[in-house]
């Protein structure tokens, strides 16, 4: 999903 | 991950460094914005209280670790070890003024309404204008070291690897895309768009960084 937040960045 | 994003992490990594080496071998942390310094805190604290709970990967976990721990350290340096050689009187940007908005922001703008959803957007707005008291700093004094400007050079094409990340992601994730962090994001690099006008065209000809009076 586009909008999901998946946060796996720094 | 992709090789912008690891490049981009790796140029987050040597500001750090870069930073700390300024800091040791000048025994001075002049020129360096101790409110900048603390925003970074807050980012990264609020951002990485995930370590608590969810895993990404191990390169995720101890840069996350690492982030936390320097940017604590070096508020130690500013405020203990080399505390006499820290001018509060020149670092005067009001840090309210970007607290307030994006606190603002960070309750409207999330994925999700809940604490650490609200506190991930809130750190991402936050570190987008946290280099501004820093900037303002080298503004008013119109002046710095030239180890300073690296630290900001280094710092400054960490964001701007980001971007060429997110395209690169957009393109072979198909079409995945975070429009909080990439609209931020945009905003971060654009702050550093005059610092690096004046590095490209004065440090790195070997000369010292001046602003023009």
């Amino acid at each position: 999903n586009a909008t999901e937040a998946q946060h796996d960045e720094l | 991950m992709n090789l912008f994003r690891l490049l981009g992490d790796l140029s987050h990594l040597a500001s750090i460094f870069i930073l700390l080496h300024k800091i040791q071998t000048t025994r001075s942390c002049r020129g360096i914005s101790f409110k900048t310094q603390a925003l970074y805190v807050t980012v990264f604290v609020a951002r990485y209280l995930d370590l608590f709970y969810r895993y990404v990967s191990l390169y995720n976990s101890v840069m996350k670790l690492f982030f936390i721990a320097s940017s604590v350290y070096i508020l130690y340096l500013m405020k203990y070890k080399y505390r006499p050689t820290n001018d509060p009187s020149i670092d005067t940007f009001r840090i309210e003024y970007l607290l307030g908005p994006c606190v603002l922001l960070s309750l409207i703008f999330n994925y999700k309404f809940s604490v650490t959803e609200v506190l991930w957007s809130f750190s991402i707005f936050l570190e987008s204008v946290a280099i501004l008291p820093q900037l303002f700093m080298l503004q008013r004094t119109g002046e710095a070291e030239t180890i300073t400007t690296h630290y900001l050079a280094a710092l400054g094409v960490y964001r701007a690897l980001y971007i060429p990340n997110w395209i690169y992601r957009y393109i072979t994730e198909d079409g995945v895309v975070d429009p909080i962090a990439v609209t931020a994001g945009l905003v971060q690099t654009g702050l550093y768009i005059d610092f690096f006008y004046v590095y490209f065209t004065k440090v790195l000809q070997g000369q010292k960084f001046e602003l023009p009076a």
